[in-house]
């Protein structure tokens, strides 16, 4: 479902460069329930962000299900964004005007789903995170942990079938956190969604398929 | 160093009430090197929040390096803020217009330090935290971890007598959080800085004094 050969991703900066990613060839399957890891810099996020057509590569090419996302334009970028991917961010980026109940819901609305079965969706995610009582808390009236658990549930929300989630845990305690790779596994095991995460953390790294670990931009596994 | 006697915070929300903070009775020693664990949403960042005055309190008092902090103006809390404690906000909450380099260098700036030895301070404190190549990188430009330890290091840059950390290490891969938990140690023990941190990782526990729980807005322990 992943297929990235030759990427590189150089950031400029002034006059010197950050070779954030250098020469990452990696596929994954479809299905698979894959974790990256690696130091604090090392590429990660930014991995990620190609993956998830967030940013374009620098030199080498990207397939994602099967379509050539190197050279697309942002619109088509996008809209493949919209239709296929589950993103959760490092910093969770929810819309702070919207409460934990419309922040999941917005993805469905887009979709155009009937309110009746929106309802029944975002219900039974904020009941899978543990987030029932904190419906209509908007992001500053939450904790860290809670937002982090918001931008899980709205992730999953439209049943993408690739799901990236950067350092989906951070912010948890080890119960919590372990609740949340639970449900992402049970939907990987039974609905075949894939899902590549981030993590710094041993313990959520014992619940991947694989591991990947990168290391100065490089592959290192 | 902070004395907080039966401490509220309740939070309103339209018709409910979310009790963050319920009868919190806590001391502090001068230069202790303390962890606040608990569970997601248990309330670390709000007593972190109402310890650093960044909150007032609902109810009970709480005293601050001997003052009464529970009914100052902004003005009065926003003065004691700046000249006696460093904070790390759980979302690190840097300048993004700001270099790393000036958003550690800014807290010495407001308080007059001269160039020179700002810029030896700014230089000591960059290396410590292992960013000495990523000094002119603004936030946008760096990883989730590094931006935490610019965080980190611009908390520290005034020399204060206390500093309120939330989550610092949640986003460092371990290495790179035992490394902070040592510079922060090592200055407790050095020069005496008392140290409030909260934690979901049992590894930066272990680094602590003393470790105190809260559950559902109590203190568990
Ligand atoms: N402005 C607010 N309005 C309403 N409720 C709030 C507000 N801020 C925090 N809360 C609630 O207070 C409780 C404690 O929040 P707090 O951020 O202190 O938890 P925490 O222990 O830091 O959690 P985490 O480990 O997830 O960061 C949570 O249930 C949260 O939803
Ligand atoms: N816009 C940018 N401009 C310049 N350099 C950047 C930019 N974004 C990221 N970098 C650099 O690219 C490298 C990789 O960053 P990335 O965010 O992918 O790391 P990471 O593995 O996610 O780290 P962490 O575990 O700390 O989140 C870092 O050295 C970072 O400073
Ligand atoms: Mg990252
Ligand atoms: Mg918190």
């Amino acid at each position: 479902i992943v297929e990235a050969q030759g990427l590189y991703k150089i950031f400029h900066l002034g006059k010197t460069q950050v070779e954030a990613l250098v020469d990452i060839t990696f596929h994954v399957e479809k299905g698979e329930f894959l974790a990256l890891v690696g130091p604090s810099g090392s590429g990660k996020s930014t991995l990620l962000n190609l993956i998830g057509c967030i940013e374009p590569p620098t030199r080498g090419t990207i397939h994602l299900d099967g379509i050539d996302i190197t050279n697309l334009d942002d619109n088509s970028l996008s809209t493949i964004r919209a239709e296929r991917i589950g993103f959760v961010f490092q910093n969770f980026n929810l819309l702070p005007v919207l409460t934990a109940y419309e922040n999941i819901e917005y993805p469905l609305h887009i979709r155009g789903m009937p309110k009746r079965e929106r309802e029944e969706r975002v219900k039974a995610l904020l009941d899978a995170v543990g987030l029932a009582r904190f419906a209509n808390h908007r992001p500053a009236e939450l904790s860290g942990g809670q937002r982090q658990r918001v931008a899980i549930a709205r992730a999953l929300a439209g049943s993408p079938s690739i799901v990236l989630a950067d350092e989906p845990t951070a912010n948890l305690d080890h119960a919590t956190g372990r609740e949340v790779l639970k449900l992402m596994k049970g939907l990987n095991r039974t609905y075949g969604t894939t899902f590549i995460f981030s993590t710094h953390d041993p313990q959520i790294m014992s619940f991947a398929d694989r591991v990947v670990e990168l290391r100065d931009g490089r592959i290192a596994s």
